[in-house]
């Protein structure tokens, strides 16, 4: 782009991948570490065998925990606070569980089919008593897709970026400022690419992921709120108040 | 702004 200098992009990718560092949770040798811990049978029947609002709180929990995060990556991330805040809620509103969707391919296990949770690695299996096998099912090939592109940190913290500064999400009042941040991560995202000598269509694999993230966080609204029909005072009183604002 | 009270509260709070 005319406008915007190799250097500019450069600066702009260092940031984000700074913010993203220093906001992920947990690190990948961490997680390296901790990746011969499965969760062994009984420990596996013992969460199936848990009430389903319960199943429902506790990951409620852990995603308003991994939101947390993203939030301070959001506002780490060079332009972003310089938004109206109109602006940066609603892009942490429609965008925060999608990019810990995105993050979740750093604590997945391709191999054994398992997802870093509640101190081990997890199966579809664990899941069960949440009663969203479809989701659970979903969410687990988006992270095996994801994976297979093996993103470096850098890569996935521009994509993260990308997905959350989506110009196009709903009630927007500043567009074309978030327009204008998007397209310059997007650049900074394509110059990354280049530099680590990514092949051609690997911008356009992750494009495609944005769809499939919006279909995953709609499918996560959908789910809600036919548990919320069924256990209104449980949503109401138990679940951790962010959750509630964000997807209430 | 009522209904986002926390994710303003997030976003006001410096980063550390």
């Amino acid at each position: 782009s005319p406008t915007v200098s190799m250097a500019e992009l450069d600066h702009q990718a260092q940031i984000i991948s700074k913010s993203h560092l220093e906001t992920c949770q947990y690190l990948r040798e961490e997680l390296q570490q901790m990746s011969w811990q499965n969760f062994l049978q009984d420990e596996v029947e013992s969460y199936q065998s848990k009430p389903r609002e319960v199943m429902w709180q506790l990951c409620a929990v852990k995603i308003t925990e991994a939101i947390q995060y993203v939030v301070e990556f959001a506002k780490r991330i060079d332009g972003f606070m310089d938004l109206c805040q109109n602006d940066q809620i609603v892009l942490l509103k429609a965008g925060s569980l999608e990019v810990v969707f995105v993050r979740m391919c750093r604590m997945f296990d391709s191999q054994n089919n398992t997802v870093y949770f509640d101190g081990k690695f997890a199966g579809p299996d664990v899941f069960k008593a949440l009663g969203c096998d479809d989701l659970i099912t979903s969410v687990f090939d988006f992270a095996k897709s994801m994976c297979s592109l093996h993103l470096s940190e850098d890569e996935l913290a521009l994509f993260s970026a990308f997905v959350l500064l989506s110009a196009d999400r709903s009630w927007l009042q500043e567009k074309l400022q978030v327009e204008k941040l998007q397209q310059k991560t997007q650049l900074a995202l394509q110059h990354v690419l280049q530099k680590n000598q990514r092949e051609d269509g690997l911008l356009n694999k992750l494009r495609c992921k944005v769809s499939a993230l919006r279909s995953l966080c709609s499918r996560h609204t959908e789910k809600l709120s036919a548990f919320r029909a069924v256990y209104p005072d449980i949503v109401g009183t138990h679940f951790p108040p962010l959750y509630k604002e964000l997807f209430g | 702004k009522e209904k986002h009270k926390i994710l303003h509260q997030l976003l006001q709070n410096s980063t550390s």
